[in-house]
């Protein structure tokens, strides 16, 4: 390997798509996601972390990706088909630094055979290796040999050589630990990107993540899931969305009932690793994202017929699950495989807890998030008393959104279970 | 090998050039470039082609410098190379 002179002393990077390709079949949804796996390969090998920032951000990227032709105001013009294919400038401080330029007269293909076009995956993690301070390697299995060597494969299964892992190391160091439990298994991989659409297909309307009132939040493999609708944001346990787009359900979770638009609640089981999606009176068991066999009845779960869950969560603490409807809950035994005598029980038992929650999870530091509406009420690990400040916006803390302004119409906490014993509150009406 | 013909080398020197491995042209200097220097740059080219390291400008070599590429340099600053050769002679 090589290295340039100069490397990123933050090791969070902001990046955005400029200008997309004009004469590619590839639609700005697959070019992104494509730019994200290329960021990511680098990422998981280096503890960087690239966060994608939304067209309308004022905020200049570190790391500015163009398609561009020909002369493009600097000093590396392109030469129409085949040559140059794209370049990227090494991390520093000028406002150029870290920017990804590719040959917009190059048919960039994404998946194809090789010999069709140019493999844009391929090439961007070739640059990103720049725009991070790697210089060209002579390297058999190098991604930064400056020749282009063909396809690399999927996305989400490739691995960096051992060149490239050394000298991205020597810039940035191992990747260190993070501070949380290491989840038992390797968070699920992304999705492939999306086939390409017909090239004006509409997009559909996406939610906007910041106004909370998900379906469902489920703590997988150490990433938090938020479900809405046929929609869902993953954020990573670094702390980091993975995109601030939503990801489409029935893309990720193969073999999901197109039927099933809204997931109720999800966990991950602990002892097998699977993962359950909850919808009406039925539930899904998913092994990594396959469907594994046929949708099951809640009623296995301990609940009567026809009832269905507001909330689903596994407690490691005693290895049960809690399956809460309104200001009820029942407990499941994952160790006995049964449900646990003496249920329903009162929700109030988890003090300080909302009344139908949207969902319940468990934080990979072990404390246990009640959600609902645009807040969280967080219980302490072990403790089944909420925090004194609780409820809390869940914006800023989990899904990199503003504070809620006081406006008069930003959402208001709803009101907690009431303590368990008597009170003498008197309830307005509209309260 | 027959000789690459005049406008080959010229190719060959201008690609090679511009791609780091030997240093650019200066007006006034017009350092000359000695055939030893040329070869030691088509060698290094090669290698970062994964070619046989010849240091002959052959057909196979400059058929490689049509491939598609990254338009970054190969070798980051003559410089750069120099002080690396000496601190691995160090």
């Amino acid at each position: 390997y090589a290295l340039s002179s100069s490397k990123w002393e933050k090791r969070t990077l902001t990046w955005r798509v400029r200008s997309f390709p004009q004469s590619s079949a590839l639609t700005a949804e697959t070019v992104r996601t494509l730019m994200h796996h290329a960021l990511s390969t680098w990422g998981i090998e280096s503890g960087l972390r690239f966060q994608e920032l939304d067209s309308q951000d004022p905020t200049e990227p570190d790391i500015l990706i163009d398609f561009a032709r020909a002369y493009h105001q600097d000093s590396y013009p392109f030469d129409g088909q085949g040559g140059t294919l794209a370049h990227a400038f090494f991390p520093g401080e000028h406002p150029i630094s870290g920017d990804t330029h590719f040959d917009d007269e190059e048919t960039w293909t994404y998946g194809s055979k090789d010999g069709e076009g140019t493999d844009l995956f391929a090439v961007a993690v070739h640059e990103f290796g720049h725009a991070l301070g790697l210089g060209h390697s002579s390297a058999p299995n190098s991604i930064m040999r400056p020749f282009y060597q063909g396809p690399v494969g999927e996305p989400h299964k490739y691995r960096l050589s051992q060149d490239d892992r050394e000298g991205l190391q020597q810039l940035y160091g191992k990747v260190p630990e993070t501070p949380y439990d290491k989840p038992t298994r390797k968070p699920l991989a992304p999705a492939p990107p999306p086939p390409a659409l017909p090239p004006d297909s509409p997009s559909l309307p996406v939610p906007d993540r910041c106004d909370g009132n998900f379906d469902a939040i489920a703590n997988i493999r150490g990433e938090i899931f938020f479900f809405k609708g046929p929609w869902f944001w993953r954020l990573q346990p670094s702390g980091q969305l993975v995109s601030p787009r939503p990801a489409r359900l029935h893309r990720f979770w193969e073999g999901l009932p197109a039927e099933v638009k809204v997931i109720q609640a999800a966990y991950a089981r602990h002892p097998d690793g699977r993962i359950l999606l909850f919808s009406g009176p039925q539930f899904w068991v998913f092994q990594d994202r396959q469907l594994e066999g046929a949708p099951r009845p809640l009623t296995e779960l301990g609940l009567p017929a026809g009832e269905e869950v507001d909330a689903v969560f596994s407690w490691p603490l005693n290895g049960k699950t809690y399956l809460i409807r309104g200001g009820r809950y029942w407990r499941y035994d994952e160790a006995a495989a049964r449900p646990d005598p003496g249920y329903p029980r009162d929700l109030s038992l988890w003090e300080g807890a909302p009344h139908a929650p949207d969902d319940v999870s468990v934080s990979n530091a072990g404390d246990t998030y009640f959600f609902k509406g645009a807040h969280y009420w967080r219980f302490p690990k072990g403790s089944v008393k909420a925090d004194p400040d609780s409820p809390q916006p869940m914006g800023p803390k989990w899904l990199d959104c503003p504070a809620p302004s006081a406006r008069p119409h930003s959402p208001r906490p709803p009101r907690a279970t009431l303590e368990p014993g008597t009170c003498d509150c008197s309830c307005e009406i509209n309260e | 090998a027959p000789e690459p013909s005049a406008q080959d080398v010229s190719l060959g020197v201008e690609w090679l050039t511009r791609y780091g491995y030997l240093p650019p042209p200066h007006p006034a200097q017009a350092q000359l470039q000695s055939p030893a220097k040329l070869r030691d740059a088509i060698k290094v080219m090669q290698r970062f082609a994964g070619l046989p390291e010849t240091g002959i400008l052959d057909r196979v070599t400059m058929a490689t410098m049509q491939r598609p590429r990254c338009s970054l340099p190969d070798v980051l600053g003559v410089a750069e190379l120099v002080r690396r050769r000496r601190r691995r002679r160090r």
